[in-house]
């Protein structure tokens, strides 16, 4: 899903 | 993970460890902003509020807990430890920090990828993360006397967002699930350009062998 994709950066 | 992401978290993490280590040793904060450092805790917090609830990997959930900690624990150096508040630089780091705050969680409000309550909080930590420097900057640009660690402090934050960008061309062209992040691509940029002419006095300063100082 786009959200924890999207936050998988510092 | 590539080398370009984790190259930047390491330089993120060497600028941190400059700045504590400064604090620590020299029980000096002379020439640093207390309003970037409060910026910056104010980013990890607000960007960092999933570290209970989604695990994404050790390495990210270690270092969200270590520029947590770290970010805060300068602040409070800065703020109450009795030698270290001596050289805080209050008449010259005046920037008013909270124009900046509110026009970015507005900015995170109108702007997201999703209009949920994490996701407007970390729309918004980037967004501050992005001008969270200017007080710093302005700092130093009142303060002529840039000594060796400050200098080297605002270096390698800036190198930490070159590399940043670095990551996200790699990224682009070699996942293939990777989605275009323009939010997130679009303040990295602003806030790399904000280093940029830092870095042209930093490396013309470095070469003459001088010292750093910039222009008015």
């Amino acid at each position: 899903p786009a959200t924890e994709e999207n936050h998988d950066e510092l | 993970m590539n080398i370009f992401r984790l190259a930047g978290d390491m330089t993120h993490l060497m600028s941190i460890v400059v700045l504590l280590l400064k604090m620590h040793t020299i029980k000096s904060c002379a020439g640093i902003s207390l309003k970037t450092q409060e910026l910056y805790a104010l980013v990890f917090i607000t960007r960092y509020l999933d570290i209970f609830t989604d695990f994404v990997s050790l390495y990210n959930t270690v270092m969200k807990i270590f520029f947590l900690g770290t970010s805060i624990s300068i602040v409070w150096y800065m703020r109450y430890h009795k030698v270290v508040k001596q050289s805080y630089d209050k008449d010259h780091d005046t920037f008013r920090h909270y124009f900046l705050i509110l026009p970015c969680f507005l900015l995170a409000l109108i702007i997201n990828d999703e209009f949920t309550f994490r996701e407007v909080l970390w729309t918004f930590s980037l967004y501050l993360e992005a001008v969270a420097i200017i007080p710093q900057l302005v700092l130093l640009q009142r303060t002529k006397n840039i000594d060796n660690l400050t200098g080297n402090y605002v270096f390698f934050l800036g190198a930490y967002r070159g590399l940043y960008i670095l990551n996200w061309i790699y990224r682009y062209f070699t996942d293939s699930h990777y989605r275009r992040k323009g939010i997130t691509w679009t303040s990295g940029i602003v806030q790399t350009l904000l280093y940029a002419d830092f870095f042209y006095y930093y490396i013309r300063s470095w070469r003459r062998n001088e010292r750093l100082n910039l222009p008015a």
